[in-house]
């Protein structure tokens, strides 16, 4: 993997090949675990960073959820050699990954991204159909159980933020449930989105603060400092309610009612005006200035066990 | 393949509170076929919306009747994935011999 080309996008066979090729590397740091397979049949791998111990504590990243987020998926690929790399050089990561498992699904919708890369960039949703409509798909990031079906998600199944016909209906989302639930022990989720450079915490669907609304403002904006002062790139932070709009069945709100405490969204950049449609050679200054954030968000949550 | 042809990308800011409920308006207004890039969050934040060619002019005058300040990001969406997507084969290439 060291000459794999972080700074251009990747096919899911280019990505699915990484991984396994990273596992082969690290056998006693990395393993992928299968956590169930799409809609149409593709495995969601999750990588698993541990160095022993038995269902230790965890982190849960995951990136690119909504598929024609590319960056997202790009930098989580970053993430996953980074981890490798830094491990035994970083005090800091080496301190985590010494006491705390990390989990990393880099192409958690597969068929989405697939669907970009062949059929449709523009494709954001999972790829199942929807009984008696001609259009395809759930938004993924509507469909937990968490204020399902509230405002701020669509149940019209051709809009974008269609719910989906119930909680969990998406393969993609109710096998990080499942996972999440048998695990019990993760104490921090960290969904990656883009664009927009904004890092979020609960809630989404109502407007009541989150009970722990002090020490996430405090660590996000810790994090958002660490992150600009790679490229003084500049986010906004808060919760999702009063930072951009309501949004109901969001991941990180179901995290949260689970208990983990540190539970966030990423809207990664694009700073100037190509969207969606970012540059290749942003992905590694953009992999590069969120994982100083993350590492914030990590380090607390080594150092503040709950 | 879907393709996006003379497809634009246009970055919205609405100035007051009105001009906010008429932006979101657009977002009900299926036939337009919009899609929310960047949605509607709060006074002077920019919205980006990518509206496809058969709504443009629609959806411009719909703007500029209301005052509604716009600017084009992306002038045809098909050009900068045709791009993309050069870079993505052309990269391939390069990668294939080493591997």
């Amino acid at each position: 993997t060291d000459n794999f080309d972080f700074s251009r996008y990747h096919t899911i066979s280019e990505i699915y090949s990484f991984q396994d090729m990273l596992v082969a590397e690290n056998p006693n740091l990395v393993s992928k675990i299968v956590i169930g397979q799409s809609y149409e049949g593709r495995p969601l791998n999750v990588l698993k960073f541990s160095t022993g111990g038995t269902n230790r504590p965890a982190i849960w990243m995951d990136t690119g959820i909504h598929s024609r987020e590319w960056v997202t998926q790009a930098s989580g690929t970053w993430f996953a050699k980074k981890i490798v790399s830094d491990y035994g050089s970083d005090p800091a990561l080496t301190a985590i990954l010494n006491k705390m498992d990390i989990f990393l699904e880099i192409v958690t919708n597969p068929d989405g991204y697939y669907f970009t890369h062949n059929s449709n960039r523009m494709w954001r949703k999972t790829r199942k159909p929807n009984p008696g409509s001609k259009c395809v798909g759930v938004d993924p990031n509507r469909n937990w159980d968490a204020g399902f079906g509230g405002p701020g998600a669509s149940s019209n199944p051709c809009s974008e933020t269609y719910h989906g016909p119930q909680a969990n209906s998406e393969p993609e989302v109710k096998s990080i449930v499942d996972f999440v639930k048998s695990h019990g022990n993760i104490k921090a989720f960290i969904s990656i989105h883009s664009y927009s450079q904004m890092l979020l915490y609960p809630y989404g669907y109502t407007r009541t603060p989150a009970k722990d609304k002090a020490e996430l403002h405090a660590l996000a904006k810790k994090a958002i400092t660490d992150l600009a002062s790679l490229y003084g790139t500049r986010y906004r932070y808060g919760s999702i309610v009063s930072t951009i709009y309501q949004a109901s069945g969001g991941t990180i709100d179901w995290t949260y009612n689970q208990g983990i405490k540190y539970s966030y969204t990423f809207e990664l950049r694009d700073t100037g005006r190509y969207g969606f449609i970012l540059p290749a050679n942003q992905i590694i200054p953009t992999a590069n200035e969120t994982w100083l954030a993350l590492m914030a968000i990590m380090d607390h949550t080594y150092k503040n066990p709950y | 393949k879907e393709t996006f042809e003379g497809h634009q990308v246009l970055r919205i800011v609405p100035k007051d509170e009105v001009q906010l409920s008429l932006i979101k308006d657009l977002e009900d207004m299926i036939e337009f076929e919009l899609d929310f890039w960047k949605g509607v969050t709060e006074v002077a934040s920019p919205v980006d919306v990518r509206v496809p060619l058969h709504s443009l002019q629609s959806i411009k005058i719909y703007l500029e009747t209301q005052d509604i300040l716009y600017s084009i990001m992306i002038e045809d969406l098909q050009v900068m994935l045709d791009e993309e997507q050069e870079e993505i084969d052309s990269a391939a290439r390069v990668a294939e011999p080493r591997n």
